[in-house]
């Protein structure tokens, strides 16, 4: 039911 | 060319040791200003990112970029033929195939000497965003192992609240529950044990404890660690290290319920 988000969701690709 | 010399060869050992089993192949980003190292898990959970600044070198000299893309587990094989205490310089030149690590014992005549062979490296670069956090704990490195080690037992997940009241580490797994609390507390006789808490306002997060548990193998580089919270973004975990030189790790939050 917690759902792991990942990091590309808050950092940008540069 | 690029040559850096460590005082201890430790610094580079703990390092190394604390973030293998999160990344595998990385780039070292070598430049006038140090060595620095960025890498995502591969699933895209979890981030490491160290800065080597270059006055934790002596001497360091570097004239343009290198980035050295480097096996960890080949590094680590390297490193064990180092003894903690051993003089270490890195060297390598311009455009390397390879990575020349020096191990000088300063107490014996004993010079050895290792080359690594570079990888190509095409890494993903992430932009991380200057971010006013909402809390900030600073506390023992040892404290934060034990509890993430202890939660662990009975769960996957911890949830990270910081309020007025201090900041509460509590998790829910098959067996029942548990929660550790801590407050703000100063020890004048040692410092390394404070516990500072820096809020602007009440923040509550869920967090992976596997990777917790593994950022926590970073407690032996410093005797303090910096939790850095606020709703809805990655926390991050700083070790700091003399010179201004880090360790620090960012772990995206767990959501839904």
């Amino acid at each position: 039911h917690q759902v792991q988000q990942t990091l590309d969701t808050f950092f940008c690709s540069r | 060319m690029l040559e850096a010399r460590l005082e201890q060869a430790n610094l580079l050992k703990k390092v190394v040791d604390a973030i293998k089993d999160l990344v595998q192949d990385c780039n070292f980003d070598c430049n006038d200003s140090g060595i620095a190292l960025q890498a995502m898990d591969n699933s895209h959970v979890a981030l490491v990112s160290m800065m080597l600044k270059s006055e934790s070198f002596s001497p360091f000299r570097c004239d343009r970029n290198i980035a050295l893309g480097i096996n960890l587990t080949s590094l680590t094989k390297v490193l064990r033929a180092a003894q903690n205490e051993d003089i270490l310089t890195l060297k390598a030149e311009d455009a390397p195939d390879v990575v020349n690590l020096v191990f000088e014992s300063a107490e014996s005549d004993r010079i050895s000497e290792y080359d690594i062979k570079l990888m190509d490296i095409d890494q993903e670069h992430l932009g991380i965003p200057e971010t006013e956090y909402a809390a900030t704990i600073s506390m023992p490195s040892a404290e934060f192992q034990r509890i993430c080690r202890d939660l662990m037992a009975l769960s996957e997940s911890v949830s990270i609240e910081c309020s007025k009241e201090g900041v509460k580490f509590a998790c829910q797994g098959d067996i029942g529950s548990g929660s550790v609390t801590l407050r703000s507390h100063t020890n004048v006789d040692k410092p390394e044990m404070n516990v500072e808490i820096d809020l602007t306002e009440p923040v509550s997060l869920t967090f992976s404890l596997k990777y917790l548990v593994g950022f926590c193998k970073a407690s032996s580089l410093s005797g303090q660690v910096k939790l850095c919270l606020s709703n809805e973004v990655p926390l991050l975990v700083e070790y700091a290290l003399a010179n201004n030189s880090y360790l620090r790790f960012y772990l995206a939050p767990k959501i839904g319920d």
